[in-house]
């Protein structure tokens, strides 16, 4: 489903060259469920906006359900992202005028789904993160874990083949964060492939498959790491 | 040092009203080391505000070194923030425009102190935090553990009295959040005050005092949620 062969993203800051992730080679089977551990600073995020054809990469060979991603048009990409991924961000990027209602619905009306079912999907969506009372909130009306609970709603909404998560339960207390990873759980059950970026082991631990990220390269193994 | 009584804060969501905090009371001394545990939308961040003079509340009455808070105006209220209380925020709150080094001297420019030694102050607080070497980077050109990292030294920076921190090590690895809890117990050895926010029961067993935050009301019991 997903194949990466020596690709390297690399920063220009001033005259310094800094190399975010190092000739990495990935490849991920349909309805694996995958973590990638490592510290702050070491990749993942990066990573993730290269799996999810969000950044283009500097060097390297990227195939995506058989097809080449690094020869598509900018329509395609869009179109592949909306129709095969879904992405929990780190840093939630919410619509800030939206309600938490409209966030979740976003990904639906980008697929063209009627009204009605839209509205249906998007509130038991919203209902499955415990936030049925705040439907009709802004982000700045919300908590932090609101937020990303409506991040992990909108993600989730549109039942995607693919699910992106980087650090999905950041800013959830050990029960909330548990009903999120039970709904990933539940997903990956249904055939869905999940990567889920983690630095809390507890959490990577609840995947099939470990990868360490660490200065941005890929080790997978059992590793004295874990 | 901060004392708080019978203190509310409503939000009025269209027809219904929302109690963010209930009949708060709390008093803190100087040099307490407290902590405050609660689920997502407990009322956490809000109490923050409060006690950081960020927003007024409903109700109720807040004297912050012998002076009563209520009664001040809003220039009043931002000397005070100004010159006792560092911030960690949630999200972390950090200028977009600026690159790490400007946003952590930014509190040392609110106080006037010179050039030369503000530059010698932000450096090595920058260098406590490990980003020495990411201090020409702007936030997006940083990772999420990295601009909270920022953040907690923007906060760290002027050596404040006060230190009030939300959950400061929610986007950072185990080893790189215990060197942050580090950096705050070697201010608290100092004298400082630290309120720290957090749901993270391991994080919260660090400090001297324990308070728990559910629905809006706070409990300082040993409490059978611990
Ligand atoms: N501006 C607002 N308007 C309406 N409701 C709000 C507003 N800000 C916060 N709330 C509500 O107040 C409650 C408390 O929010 P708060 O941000 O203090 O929670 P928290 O304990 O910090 O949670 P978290 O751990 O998720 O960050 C939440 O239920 C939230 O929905
Ligand atoms: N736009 C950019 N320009 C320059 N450097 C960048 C940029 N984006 C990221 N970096 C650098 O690339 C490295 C990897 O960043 P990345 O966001 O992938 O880390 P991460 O593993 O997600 O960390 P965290 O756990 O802190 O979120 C970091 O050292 C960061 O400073
Ligand atoms: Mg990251
Ligand atoms: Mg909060």
């Amino acid at each position: 489903l997903i194949e990466i062969e020596d690709l390297s993203k690399l920063y220009q800051m001033g005259d310094e060259t800094l190399k975010a992730l190092d000739d990495v080679s990935l490849s991920v089977n349909k309805g694996d469920f995958v973590a990638i551990i490592g510290p702050s600073g070491s990749g993942k995020s990066t990573l993730m906006n290269m799996l999810g054809c969000l950044d283009v990469p500097s060097k390297g060979n990227y195939w995506l359900d058989g097809q080449k991603v690094n020869k598509m048009s900018d329509n395609q990409l869009a179109e592949i992202r909306n129709q095969k991924i879904g992405f929990i961000f780190q840093g939630f990027n919410l619509l800030p005028k939206l309600t938490a209602f409209e966030n979740v619905e976003l990904p639906l009306i980008y697929r063209k789904v009627p009204g009605k079912e839209r509205k249906e999907l998007a509130l038991a969506s919203l209902e499955k993160v415990g936030l049925a009372d705040r439907v009709h909130h802004r982000p700045i009306e919300l908590s932090g874990g609101q937020q990303q609970r409506v991040a992990v709603a909108r993600a989730l909404v549109g039942n995607p083949p693919i699910l992106l998560a980087d650090e999905p339960t950041g800013a959830l207390d050990t029960k909330t964060g548990n009903e999120v990873l039970e709904l990933m759980h539940h997903l990956n059950e249904q055939g869905h492939t999940i990567v889920l970026i983690t630095h809390d082991l507890d959490i990577a631990k609840r995947a099939k498959r470990i990868i360490r990220i660490q200065d941005g390269k890929l080790f997978e193994d059992g590793g004295d790491f874990l």
